[in-house]
């Protein structure tokens, strides 16, 4: 599954 | 942003403004460890690094800044302005055995070797222990103050909802971060004994008080 590099997370 | 997401920041939030409250309240960090607190700046500081070069939300910034603002003021209060309750003697864990084989896992484990990348894991490895010091020094005392119970139940309970969110996230957008996910697994089973204790115990009015 997708790991996104986007760190959207706190 | 889902609703497990929204609720274990808000847990988070919550703890944070337990402990600022019970300091400041009481003018005393009686039975906080500083030790933590050091290592949650540590990770707060490695995690936000990209918080003036990318920009996600402005419900994102403004939580990375209160969330780093916080444990930094929370340091100040206790290694400086309520200095005198802090008890040292109790708050003895030994970090660098959790820094170096956090340090070393994140070079060796990670999902990119680029600083940035590294630097990110070893924060999330490191948050996953960083409460590992405050319960050791739990256990010395032999017991927690209520307000304190308060503020490691929101704690513990903002990872617990984290991986509910990344269990929503893997259905309902493909997303998936093994490693964000197993710290997240070991986080929260670290408080799993507390958790029992503060259900059985705070839950009906009584006190934390662990067999010393």
């Amino acid at each position: 599954e997708k790991y996104s590099n986007v760190k959207d997370e706190l | 942003m889902n609703i497990f997401r929204l609720c274990g920041d808000m847990s988070h939030l919550a703890a944070i403004i337990i402990l600022l409250l019970k300091m400041w309240k009481t003018r005393s960090v009686a039975g906080i460890s500083g030790k933590s607190q050091i290592l949650f700046a540590t990770v707060f500081t490695a995690r936000y690094l990209d918080l003036f070069t990318s920009f996600i939300s402005i419900y994102n910034t403004c939580m990375k800044v209160f969330f780093i603002g916080t444990v930094y003021f929370t340091i100040y209060l206790i290694y400086m302005k309520f200095k005198a309750t802090y008890d040292s003697n109790h708050d003895s864990f030994r970090v660098e055995f959790l820094i170096v084989p956090v340090g070393g896992l994140a070079f060796l484990v990670n999902h990119e070797f680029a600083p940035l990348e590294i630097i990110w894991t070893f924060s999330i490895y490191l948050e996953s222990v960083a409460i590992l010091p405050q319960l050791f020094m739990i256990s010395k005392t032999g017991e927690a103050e209520t307000i304190t119970s308060h503020y490691l139940f929101a704690l513990g309970s903002y990872r617990a909802l984290y991986l509910c969110n990344w269990i929503y996230r893997y259905y309902a957008e493909g997303f998936f971060d093994l490693i964000a996910v197993v710290a997240g697994v070991v986080q929260t089973i670290l408080y799993c004994d507390f958790f029992y204790l503060y259900i059985t115990k705070v839950m009906k009015g009584k006190k934390i008080s662990l067999p010393a």
